[in-house]
């Protein structure tokens, strides 16, 4: 329905509150460690058996929690960086973005990365960098491909993109599918 | 863990991605809003005996709980009102009488919602073009 | 007012007195 015009995901660091998109993506785990220990909530840790989450626990939390946990005075949680944003996937993506699984990787590889802007981590510049040269080098054959795609299969072409992308690629897509309407006379 | 209910509400939408209105899930909305009073509860307990024992130490616990709580609200918030955008937009698409398969994916709050849409969306087009109003709704294209 | 009231009435009311405001609308992108 093009009436319907959901609330679409934040840009940088930034969610949108009522963005679905962004409520999901924010569900996605990254690894932390618990630097106090938590009483009463030790049924959250299926390898335990105590009433508490010890300090020093290592757990997978969802952005939502680090994020809301995480806190420069207090300092309940600490962050790690998952994998595809540490040095050695940087490399790669540094190399050539576009040979690289997107979708699989992520599949919030951008919006995710962003949001783990707000960790302070001394990496910070250089993720920052890699996530905006990735986009820049991809960009291109996304928007090439999606003028391009008229009337065919397209799966082959979105498999390998982030959530983003995909919106861009549907996004030239639509376009390009109202500008065929309208040559043909089936815009009225 | 808490707050997976909630994000099914969340994805359940989500799958519907091209605007279609599912059944309103009443059900799972309950069930988050009793998930946020448990929740609320037991920190209400926690939140006492950290102010008059002392127990600093369960305010980590206090500030989890009161996470999971935000959670659960920006969760709820956003399936009502992505569920509000998908009936606006029926009105454009289906007129102000909808299908009753349509209605019949509606809570009873959610067509009181529609109706007064309508009325606002009416007092609105009768502002327009002088005496007569003007339907906006109509001739969305352009003649040939 | 019409989406404020319906959200009240049929989620925030139902919640801690602390989380029932409605400021999030205001974030709302045009």
């Amino acid at each position: 329905s093009e009436a319907y015009m959901p609330v679409s995901a934040g840009l940088g660091s930034e969610e949108n509150f009522l963005s679905l998109e962004d409520i999901i993506m924010s569900h996605e785990k990254l690894p932390c460690r618990l630097e106090m220990t938590l009483p009463r909530l030790g049924f959250l840790d299926k390898s335990g058996e105590s009433d508490s989450i010890p300090e020093g626990t290592k757990m997978e939390l969802p952005l939502w929690l680090a994020k809301g946990l995480y806190d420069k005075k207090r300092k309940i949680v600490s962050v790690e960086l998952p994998k595809i944003y540490k040095e050695g996937w940087r490399t790669v993506f540094n190399a050539d973005a576009n040979v690289v699984d997107l979708h699989r990787l992520g599949p919030y590889y951008y919006s995710f990365g962003c949001q783990l802007l707000n960790f302070d981590s001394p990496e910070n510049p250089e993720i920052a960098q890699t996530l905006l040269q990735t986009f820049v080098g991809r960009f291109r054959r996304i928007m090439d491909s999606s003028q391009n795609a008229y009337n065919e299969d397209t799966s082959g072409l979105v498999s390998r993109l982030d959530e983003l992308e995909r919106i861009l690629f549907h996004a030239g897509q639509k376009g390009l599918n109202e500008f065929q309407r309208w040559e043909k006379g089936q815009a009225s | 863990m808490f707050c997976e209910k909630a994000i099914e509400l969340i994805r359940e939408l989500h799958r519907s991605g091209d605007g279609s209105l599912p059944a309103f899930n009443e059900d799972g909305v309950r069930q988050v809003l009793e998930e946020m009073k448990a929740l609320y509860e037991q920190n209400q307990t926690d939140v006492h005996e950290a102010k008059s024992d002392g127990r600093s130490d369960l305010i980590p616990t206090i500030t989890f709980r009161h996470c999971c709580l935000l959670r659960n609200r920006r969760c709820i918030v956003s399936y009502l009102y992505d569920r509000l955008l998908r009936i606006r937009a029926l009105r454009w698409e289906y007129g102000s009488v909808l299908p009753s398969a349509l209605r019949f994916q509606m809570s009873a709050d959610e067509m009181v919602w529609f109706n007064q849409y309508k009325k606002s969306l009416a007092t609105y087009m009768r502002s327009l073009g002088g005496d007569e109003g003007l339907d906006v709704t109509q001739d969305l294209t352009p003649p040939k | 007012a019409n989406t404020e009231t319906y959200l009240k009435n049929v989620a925030l009311k139902h919640m801690p007195p602390n989380l029932q405001t409605v400021d999030f609308l205001k974030s709302v992108p045009k």
